[in-house]
């Protein structure tokens, strides 16, 4: 009879093992290891099934469970791969890989445009910018009004649309990124490139030598 | 200014918030 560990771990829903996600993110194993660890964390915060929902993303966010941005809405969607109104421990190491230093440009300027692409159409529209501009000057301490809001938005729409048929697509983005590098600024923490040394707590639960 | 940025510039800049939040303890 062979014999059988008794070490067993349970676990959440949607897990995937690190090493397939660290062949495939800028993560090391024992990163990935760490980022369960955080993930488990997130994920039992209000609701305890091990996914992470929206509310507790914002949460994580804003320390706050009333606490609504749109931003952050539009975070939680474009890390929800799946579109199952759960991040998965998969997707939210995958997501985070875009953040990584590491990470290419392209990957970044792909996730910053599904961002912007509100209704998910492949395509970043005036309404959509218009949208989002006014709606987050609204959460913000920043008052324009809405001719001003507008006039910005049209002018942005000429300048990026290059082709004039009224959307901006993924080269359209591509190039109008690498005009103004610092849209995707925020597209890269530099906490990720080494999460061991910003949190050895996490890192000391790693069961694998990378 | 907010009035001479682009669209995006101005998204950027109202965001009140980053993800390394989640990293908080």
């Amino acid at each position: 009879m062979g014999c059988i560990s008794s070490k067993t771990t349970k676990y959440t829903p949607g897990y995937e093992e690190p090493t397939v996600l660290a062949a495939e993110t800028p993560f090391t194993i024992s990163e990935v290891e760490a980022l369960y660890v955080l993930y488990k964390k997130l994920s039992s915060s209000i609701i305890d099934d091990g996914l992470i929902h929206k509310e507790e993303f914002q949460f994580a966010l804003f320390k706050n469970r009333n606490r609504k941005n749109l931003f952050a809405d539009r975070l939680f969607d474009v890390f929800d791969v799946k579109r199952n109104g759960v991040i998965e421990f998969g997707e939210f190491v995958r997501s985070l890989g875009v953040f990584h230093p590491n990470a290419s440009v392209t990957d970044k300027i792909a996730f910053a445009f599904r961002l912007y692409d509100l209704r998910g159409t492949g395509f970043i529209e005036l309404e959509e910018l218009k949208e989002m501009v006014s709606a987050l000057l609204h959460e913000s301490e920043l008052v324009l009004s809405n001719d001003i809001i507008e006039a910005i938005v049209n002018k942005t729409f000429i300048e990026a649309d290059t082709n004039g048929d009224e959307k901006i697509d993924p080269e359209e983005w591509k190039q109008f990124v690498l005009k103004y590098p610092s849209l995707i600024k925020n597209m890269t923490l530099p906490y990720l490139k080494d999460i061991s040394l910003a949190f050895p707590s996490f890192i000391i639960t790693s069961e694998v030598d990378d | 200014k907010p009035v001479s940025m682009n669209a995006f510039e101005l998204i950027s800049r109202s965001r009140e918030f980053s993800l390394e939040n989640l990293f908080e303890k």
